[in-house]
């Protein structure tokens, strides 16, 4: 690739691309971006955080990134650093008084420069933090990087895992092959005695891993730590277990 | 009023309103909404539900309620019967297949006739659940209901406090009075140990409750049974401390 800019998008791109996508917000899967990017990162990988959810801004507070990418005279991007992740947050381009509705359109078309003109320099993984759902700019990444995995973050609800299913079958229309299913908030154990109860039900995650002939990858317990709303920058890596998986 | 028709909107009107709101989706709003109207109705009062929250469909099912309630010839709309509580499902009168984006817009414009044209017979509460957030809805809930109160339901999160902190500046606006905040998902006690931890953190709720010059009126715990998806349509009655706070 030109000096600079990034080949992601190129079939022959060595880079792998994961898509940690949801069906709705909430359901943890900027936690999910975050502390699978510093598991890889604390196993020797290179890694890049695209945050193309422009809905929550959560990824550069969970990383303590404040202020903005350095962008040079030939518009190459600089990605920021965290702990040694290369960060590009699009939602940062966009002024804050940009009507909400205009983002998506916005920065759907913009996707390209994200991918292309940004100095990733030679990584291994690049992780994709999509917007939930199947919205312009989750349906653009699905049409631009048909080889890239979905990793796809949901909760036990049945609700969750229902609009979770239409992510799947976006996937599928473009060719996209789905790394697995992470249910998170999944059980909570007692940190006194141990005993463990699935607060947000069950079963959820199966049928719908089921139903996109995948399976599921990980169940991560309610964390308390996780939750709290700090910008300390420090994630805490606890996945270990889909790292490995992701490794395939 | 007119035979059959209610006269909520009316200044003289002795039906208490109160607008359960939110400032996202998923807090448990809808399951507030339902199990204070069950515990109204359990203290022997006439309880009206008007299920506001076009995005969100979990009114009906909560309630076990299937199918379309019964409109007159002269547009007069009977409610559906639920265990006593008098129901009326907004998001019913729209097709499925009506683009999400019309909804807001058409149900606002709508909303006159649910308040008015609905037989809510002699009820002593209507209990609105309204759409996340501030839009099209909620915000005509809040100008053309100017002496309903209104319920703010978050999480601990300090992200779901701040956008709810946006809805109490819109009721501040059109001078209507919050009863309080409810905190739900505030902790989870183990059944074995009794241990309580607080899973998503603290603070949001008092932080967001000082700064609209109220109080947090409830801090409900993370309970296993509110999250099975299930249409049994028997609403687990937890809501007494707030009951008693609503009558105010
Ligand atoms: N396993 C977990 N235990 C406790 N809190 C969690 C967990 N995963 C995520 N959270 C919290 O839930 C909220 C939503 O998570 P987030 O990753 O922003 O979701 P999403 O990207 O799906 O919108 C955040 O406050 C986050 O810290
Ligand atoms: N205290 C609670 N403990 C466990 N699950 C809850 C609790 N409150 C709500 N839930 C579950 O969380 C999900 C969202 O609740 P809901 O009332 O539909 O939220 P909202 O109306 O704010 O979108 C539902 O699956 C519901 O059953
Ligand atoms: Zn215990």
């Amino acid at each position: 690739p030109e000096a600079g800019r990034s080949g992601v998008t190129r079939p022959d791109s060595p880079v792998r691309v994961l898509i940690v996508a949801s069906g709705k917000g909430g359901v943890g899967k900027s936690t999910v971006t975050v502390n699978l990017a510093a598991a890889l990162a604390g196993l020797g990988q290179r890694v890049g955080v695209l945050d193309a959810d422009i809905y929550g801004f959560s990824v550069p507070r969970m990383l303590g990134l404040h202020g903005n990418p350095t962008v040079l005279g030939e518009g190459i991007i600089l990605p920021m650093d965290s702990s040694g992740l290369r960060v590009i947050s699009m939602g940062s381009f966009v002024g804050e008084d940009t009507p909400v509705i205009w983002r998506g359109p916005m920065l759907a078309k913009a996707l390209d420069q994200f991918l292309e003109d940004v100095a990733w320099g030679d990584i291994g993984y690049l992780l994709i933090d999509s917007p939930p759902g199947t919205g312009d700019v989750a349906l653009s990444l699905s049409q631009r990087l048909p080889r890239a995995r979905i990793l796809l973050v949901t909760t036990p609800q049945a609700a969750a895992a229902r609009v979770a299913g239409r992510v799947a079958q976006m996937a599928e229309r473009t060719g996209q092959r789905l790394v697995g299913v992470v249910e998170n908030m999944a059980f909570y154990e007692c940190p006194d005695c141990g005993h463990r109860t699935e607060i947000f039900g069950q079963g959820g995650a199966e049928e719908l891993a089921r139903s996109a002939g995948s399976e599921v990858i990980g169940r991560l317990p309610l964390e308390p730590q996780l939750s709290v709303d700090s910008d300390a920058g420090t994630p805490i890596v606890r996945a270990q277990p889909l790292s490995r998986t992701a490794k395939h």
